[in-house]
Order: structure tokens, then C-alpha cells, then sequence
């Protein structure tokens, strides 16, 4: 319920109205999208149950090492109705076509069949914010403070799933596991696209962000 | 910290 309440509404793109289209213009649109959900994503980390209790160091790193994740399981989540385009925003759809353009083709692919998958599972908003929080509370950070205290932060989330799953469909055992089993894909996905936007940031010298660049960096 | 400074500020201050 925590999670549901923290839960922002989407933000909208907000492309400059005075600049003609360009893929460098979606290019910049999207960067800028992708900053304010970070600064939501933030805020929000520190709704999440738990998450304020940890060390500062230890926030920190869960956060550089998981917010991509829990930026594209968003994307995700509003492509389930869509069957070949990603929406990053209401206003920000890109096809297969537009995202090679632009430079996004190793994010476009992983992240429909990741749709795909979750679809298949008609998953729910609930699961989903569960599993958004795991990503963050999961995010193998190399260096922790209190590993003992991220080890508890992600047992509570990972026993709201399972009480989740148990008192809404008791009779599917294996559900938490498949939830679980998409986890990988996202990860590798994430690193794939802080990549392919540190790529075009440093060689198409696309303006990003100062926060967006230094957790880019964290990232990487 | 000193590196990722904008992350360690909006932690901290909550803003």
C-alpha cells in the first residue's frame, strides 16, 4: 500500500516547441524526460519502507547501481497496451525504426521482450512496484556499508511480494519466481542502455543532464 | 561522495 501511495503520475516529454524535430531533438527530449523521472525516482526511493533507514553511503549505491532498472520497468509497464513501440512518456513513443535511429536499438529490442514477457503474465500495478523497489533493493552495489541492513531492507520487500502473490492467487506457487526469473533481463538491459547513453552523450555530444551524466557515470 | 555530490545533496537535504 506504501508503495501504491508513493507512486508519482507520469510525467509528460516536454520538447522545445521553438527547435524544428530532429532525432537530435528526441535525443535531447528524451534525456531531459529521463532526468525528471530520476528526480522523481529519488523522492520516491525514500517512500519506499526501510529505504531512509539505511546509511547514507548505502543509498547512495543502491540507487546508482538500480535506477536505470527502475526507470525502463516503468517504460515497461506503460508499453504493455503497445505492440512493437516503447512509450517513455504519453507523449514519447518510439518504434523499433525511430529507436535504431537514434542510436537506442540495444535498448528497444530487450525491453519489448520484457513487455512481452510481463504481459504474458498479466502482471499487475502492485507486482510491479514490488518489483521496481526489488530492482532498487537488489542492485549488487559492490561496496556497502551495512550489507546486513540492505539484506533486511530487501527481505521486507521480497516478503511483500510473497504475501502479495499469496493472498491474491494462493493457488500459483511459482509466481513470486517468475517475477524474479525477469529480474536478469532488466539488469543487463539497464547497463546496456546507461552504455548506449554515456555513447551518446561522449560521440554524438548529446547535452544531458549534470545528475543524469554523474549517475550515468556511477553506472558505468 | 565527492564525485557523485548532486546524489549526496538530494539525499541528504530532501530537495
Amino acid at each position: 500500500s506504501q508503495l501504491l501511495v508513493c507512486e508519482t503520475t507520469p510525467l509528460l516529454a516536454d520538447p522545445d516547441p521553438t527547435t524544428p524535430d530532429s532525432d537530435l531533438k528526441t535525443l535531447v527530449t528524451l534525456c531531459d524526460l529521463l532526468n525528471r523521472e530520476l528526480l522523481l525516482l529519488i523522492g520516491w526511493a525514500k517512500n519506499i519502507p526501510g529505504f531512509s533507514s539505511l546509511s547514507l553511503p548505502d543509498q547512495m549505491a543502491l540507487l546508482q547501481s538500480g535506477w536505470m532498472e527502475a526507470l525502463l520497468l516503468l517504460v515497461v509497464w506503460r508499453s504493455r497496451g503497445l505492440d512493437e513501440d516503447l512509450e517513455f512518456a504519453e507523449n514519447l513513443r518510439l518504434s523499433e525504426v525511430q529507436s535504431r535511429s537514434l542510436g537506442l536499438e540495444e535498448l528497444h529490442t530487450p525491453l519489448r521482450r520484457l513487455t512481452h514477457t510481463l504481459r504474458e503474465m498479466n502482471i499487475n500495478l502492485e507486482e510491479l512496484l514490488l518489483l521496481k523497489a526489488l530492482a532498487l533493493a537488489n542492485s549488487d552495489a559492490e561496496v556497502l556499508d551495512c550489507s546486513r541492513a540492505v539484506q533486511t531492507f530487501q527481505e521486507t520487500l521480497h516478503e511483500a511480494l510473497q504475501d502479495l502473490e499469496s493472498s491474491t492467487r494462493p493457488s500459483d506457487s511459482h509466481r513470486v519466481g517468475r517475477l524474479l526469473m525477469t529480474l536478469p533481463l532488466l539488469r543487463q538491459t539497464a547497463l546496456a542502455a546507461a552504455r548506449c547513453f554515456r555513447r551518446l552523450h561522449t560521440e554524438s555530444r548529446v547535452p544531458m543532464n549534470t545528475l543524469f551524466l554523474e549517475m550515468l557515470d556511477a553506472k558505468i | 561522495q565527492e564525485k557523485h555530490k548532486i546524489l549526496h545533496k538530494l539525499l541528504q537535504n530532501g530537495n
